[in-house]
């Protein structure tokens, strides 16, 4: 008892000394290579089977670090970072014997390899007997990149093998330790919106839903708002998720939403799409035949182009469309853009002097969740005033934004994944 | 190509020619405990300079006590005398039980052996990195596995000294 009240008082301590002591146990690189190596097959699994596994055990920890890993098989050996294989008893010139069918599965060494003892059974996704060559494999890389073992339930650090039922992957708790190591993921995003789709539920009630993406290049990922991060498997490529429109580099999604109106629409450069909600697709042509993508100066006149970005605002039916340091509103019901354009600033002013964005936003986003619009600049947001903060606050300015704060405090674990996995 | 009768090649797929010792009595658990650092730190640094725990035995003197046969939780009562490598043992035995979400009676029991012969990773569960100059030491998360309804969310208890 005593031992463990002196540790509880000096924990705080400890933690701000050992966080620079897990910073050198650390990978520095930001990218990995990692290679199965070939005297170090299996003899249970085909070579693909093996190597699919492996990649999707490393891609998990992509998914939740700011770590790319790249499976490389052309360059020496000596130049990967991360060597993997099979081996029994003494195997691969590994000091430590394996001790044969049962007991210890594998080991690894840490910013090293990793072992697996092919005495053991191992198995892919679709076979529940034996032990997942996947869970082994993203605990042993969990090892690699520095986590020790834990008794946590619901860990993939644990010591000793939990079969599971259903597919597993990195708890809230697991994902924090190896970014205390590795930081979180950050970066700018290129458009950011919560998409509303109508169904009907078990009683045949017409509902609304919405679900809210990032995207950011050629990739997309759906945010679980309510599990704090992001879908399972994202990224996707924007070619999987969103039928045509661009492939990359959208600027905005804009959905008008009135009584009479409803449309949403996909901005890149000078064009834009309208997209059909219902089939999941972009329209090809608009309903006099005109094909689509369509200038941005033809449909909405004033607006110029191309644009930083843009979003809807149903207080006032107004598009906002932001380009460099300024914005225009492009009134959806007159199609006109009357007294703009102005600057961000003047339209939404700082609420803390110093503290704006300024010009070329990355994206500008109504959440449902937090009932706000948010403003996007690199690693960076600043939340829009609203009705609840005018309320608690009435000296707050109109359309006033709050300090800045990292994204990545707000929305978790928005990670991109190596090129060559993002087909996974 | 390894001999096998089956068209499946299921006998040579499920029979090993190397089975992993159980572990059934008090030094094979000794060596358990020796071997994931339960009762001192293992080397574990890079593959280099490994120290398995099967070359270091355990001192004669221990084996002889626990060969005997007593208690060593009765030999610990609630003395206040300086600790001996036999207490270092039974203490890390409690250890691992404790962790394990079993009793914690120092004693090799059939549910400790069982959890001492699950399936696990071979990486020690405490170790220290040779290569560090500083003092950090890697130890594992001693977390109990007793369910207390919160979802696995209990304080995390850092053994490090």
């Amino acid at each position: 008892r005593k031992k463990r009240f002196l540790q509880l008082l000096l924990s705080p301590r400890q933690e701000q000394t050992g966080g620079s002591f897990l910073q050198s146990r650390a990978f520095s690189k930001s990218k990995l290579t990692w290679r199965l190596m070939g005297e170090g097959y299996s003899r249970q699994l085909s070579i693909e089977d093996q190597r699919y596994m492996l990649r999707l055990a490393f891609r998990m920890w992509s998914e939740v670090t700011p770590i790319e890993f790249e499976e490389e098989v052309t360059s020496p050996a000596s130049m990967i970072d991360i060597r993997l294989g099979f081996g029994t008893g003494r195997h691969l010139g590994c000091t430590r014997a394996f001790d044969g069918n049962g007991q210890e599965f594998a080991h690894a060494w840490q910013l090293g390899d990793i072992h697996f003892d092919d005495d053991d059974q191992f198995t892919t996704l679709n076979n529940p007997n034996g032990i997942s060559l996947l869970k082994v494999a993203v605990h042993e890389i969990g090892h690699v990149l520095g986590l020790p073992h834990t008794y946590r339930t619901g860990s993939v650090m644990q010591s000793s093998y939990i079969p599971h039922e259903v597919g597993f992957e990195l708890d809230w708790l697991d994902r924090k330790a190896v970014q205390q190591l590795y930081g979180v993921c950050e970066g700018p995003f290129d458009t950011i919106f919560d998409w509303i789709r109508k169904e009907r539920n078990q009683y045949g009630e017409l509902v609304v839903q919405f679900n809210t993406y990032f995207f950011r290049n050629g990739w997309y990922w759906l945010y679980e708002n309510r599990n704090n991060r992001t879908r399972y498997g994202d990224p996707i490529a924007l070619s999987v998720g969103w039928r045509g429109i661009s492939y990359e580099g959208i600027d905005a999604f804009v959905h008008i939403w009135t009584w009479t109106k409803y449309a949403t629409y996909f901005f890149k450069g000078t064009q834009y799409w309208r997209y059909d909600n219902e089939n999941d697709i972009a329209y090809t042509a608009d309903a006099k035949g005109k094909r689509y993508p369509k200038l941005i100066s033809e449909g909405f006149p004033g607006v110029p182009s191309p644009i930083d970005t843009a979003f809807y605002d149903r207080r006032d039916q107004h598009i906002y469309f932001f380009k460099d340091s300024n914005v225009i509103a492009f009134n959806v019901n007159t199609k006109q853009v009357n007294g703009y354009p102005k600057r961000i600033v003047d339209v939404f002013p700082g609420v803390v002097l110093d503290d704006h964005p300024i010009s070329n936003l990355n994206a500008v986003y109504y959440s449902y969740k937090y009932q706000s619009i948010f403003f996007f600049k690199n690693n960076f947001f600043w939340k829009v005033v609203n009705e609840r903060d005018k309320q608690r606050n009435p000296s707050l300015p109109y359309n006033g934004l709050f300090p800045k704060r990292k994204i990545g405090d707000q929305w978790f674990d928005i990670c991109n994944v190596h090129s060559s996995v993002l087909e996974m | 190509e390894k001999l096998f009768h089956i068209r499946d090649h299921s006998d040579i797929l499920s029979i090993s020619e190397q089975q992993a010792s159980p572990i059934l009595d008090q030094k094979a658990a000794q060596k358990y405990l020796a071997k994931y650092g339960w009762t001192e730190q293992v080397n574990w640094d890079n593959n280099e300079d490994q120290n398995s725990a099967d070359e270091h035995p355990a001192p004669k003197e221990l084996l002889d006590i626990l060969q005997e046969g007593s208690s060593l939780s009765r030999q610990v009562g609630n003395t206040q005398t300086e600790p001996t490598k036999s207490i270092v043992y039974v203490q890390a035995l409690k250890e691992f039980q404790e962790v394990n979400g079993l009793p914690m009676t120092g004693k090799l029991d059939e549910a400790t052996k069982d959890a001492m012969n699950k399936p696990r990773c071979g990486v020690p569960d405490k170790k220290v990195l040779l290569n560090d100059t500083s003092n950090f030491n890697q130890t594992t998360h001693l977390n109990s596995t007793t369910d207390n309804g919160d979802g696995g969310t209990n304080a995390t208890v850092n053994s490090k000294e």
